[in-house]
């Protein structure tokens, strides 16, 4: 990534917008919606808020054009040339100018708006163009972007937490905006000793430890885990979530949260999902889980919940007869209560709070106490 | 010379080449008088540096696969700065 000469910035972390006009190529409500989410994007990673103006000077003028357009940057017809943008200052500064001689859409038959606003938004907030060709903020618009997945690189975020750090709990009222500065818990500290996560899977040979709005990938042979937030993975699965496992026969993670649960392939949330957890033969008395993982070799998953556990069977697909029993019987030295857990290396990795068992099934006993953390590097 | 009466021809390549480094590359716009010297030295040193931001292959020259690079829908934000 890089940033302006000088590396401008915002000085102040609520910042208003204003749509000055709108193209025809798409419903009003469209554009609205492209911008917003465009500006979400940032807003997760950042400290930044937004709020929108309907007249006067915002901070950032969205504005729909054509050739000369009043900056000494004119706009060239269709093709090349799809919009441009200033970065931080007064003024003409901050504005994000699009080319209406493009055909702009909300989906990838045209101009995604929500990808180059997205883009350009990025330099109204100080970034520069990335040489990498990962990265949102390449010059180069991408036509095989996914707007539905789409995501930000790690250079992205390393760029703009570059200038305003990651998120934290706003204190900054703004003086225009109508409505209260979300108070937005900023990302988990992974060396945290009181860490505790909120679920573990596998997922194609990584590990995700999800934490509140934010997982880390870490990968085995990599030094450094990697944060994320879960709407750049997967935007419909919710913050907070319950449980998650891995069915590595089907490429696919459940993630659980309350009564429902989501079947994702990679960043794909695939289609016919949330389910209610009763369709897994729960009964409608049980609200939630509290973690879960499946035994790849012996095709089954196990469900802990409050003191007892459940077992699927998945080549039956169905909830096996006789559960649930007590977590203590059958994995001596467990808390009763867990929070997450995941298989590795033949072991089952328990989490309660800022601890972590090492179980051995073979032997049926706890081998190592961990704390919660130490995959995490800490 | 009657380049610019030949479209399609090397001579609107590179006036095109030349357009685009000045707009996102920072060359100067007097340098344009140097680029119908064949292997220009500052040219070609732009198109490298375009090459080496775009994750192309250096070769310096304006080659198909650059082309097309350069034909693309992009931001119109220059890449490299003064």
């Amino acid at each position: 990534f890089s940033t302006f000469p000088g590396s401008p910035k915002w000085k102040k972390h609520h910042l208003t917008y204003r749509i000055v006009n709108y193209t025809p190529d798409l419903p009003e409500d469209a554009v609205d919606a492209a911008i917003e989410r465009a500006l979400k994007v940032w807003e997760e990673v950042t400290p930044l808020t937004f709020s929108r103006m309907h007249e006067g000077e915002a901070d950032i003028m969205i504005t729909f054009a054509v050739g000369e357009h009043g900056d000494f940057f004119p706009f060239d017809g269709p093709g090349e040339i799809l919009a441009h943008a200033f970065a931080p200052g007064p003024g003409i500064s901050g504005d994000a100018h699009f080319d209406d001689d493009e055909k702009w859409t909300k989906d990838t038959s045209g101009t995604n708006l929500f990808l180059v606003a997205t883009h350009e938004l990025g330099h109204s907030l100080g970034l520069r163009h990335s040489d990498n060709p990962e990265a949102l903020m390449y010059p180069l618009y991408n036509t095989l972007t996914d707007p539905n997945r789409f995501r930000l690189s790690q250079d992205d975020v390393a760029g703009i937490q570059s200038l305003y750090g990651p998120p934290t709990v706003s204190t900054d009222a703004p003086a225009v905006s109508t409505k209260p500065v979300p108070t937005r818990p900023g990302p988990p500290d992974m060396c945290d000793p009181a860490l505790s996560f909120d679920a573990v899977s596998t997922l194609r040979g990584e590990t995700l430890f999800f934490k509140g709005r934010y997982f880390w990938r870490k990968y085995l042979r990599a030094s450094k885990p990697e944060l994320y937030p879960i709407s750049s993975f997967w935007p419909s699965i919710p913050s907070g979530i319950d449980a998650a496992y891995e069915v590595k026969s089907k490429d696919t993670v459940f993630i659980f949260k309350g009564q429902q649960f989501w079947a994702v392939r990679g960043n794909e949330v695939q289609a016919g999902y949330p389910r209610s957890i009763q369709t897994l033969g729960f009964p409608p008395t049980i609200r939630k889980i509290d973690a879960a993982f499946s035994d790849n070799d012996r095709k089954k998953t196990y469900f802990f919940l409050e003191d007892k556990y459940w077992r699927f069977d998945e080549k039956r697909q169905t909830m096996e007869p006789g559960f649930p029993k007590k977590i203590a019987e059958d994995f001596p030295g467990v808390h009763p209560r867990v929070d997450a857990v995941f298989e590795a290396f033949g072991f089952f990795y328990f989490f309660r709070g800022s601890s972590q068992l090492e179980f051995d099934p073979n032997a049926k006993k706890v081998t190592h106490i961990l704390k919660s953390n130490n995959w995490l590097d800490c | 010379h009657p380049l610019d009466r030949d479209p399609g021809g090397q001579g609107s390549i590179m006036d095109f080449v030349q357009q685009y480094l000045e707009k996102y590359y920072n060359l100067k716009k007097d340098s344009r008088l140097l680029v119908r010297t064949e292997n220009n030295g500052l040219i070609a040193e732009k198109i490298q540096e375009m090459q080496r931001f775009l994750g192309l292959k250096v070769t310096g020259n304006p080659d198909p696969e650059t082309l097309e690079m350069m034909h693309k829908p992009r931001c119109g934000v220059p890449d490299v700065w003064d």
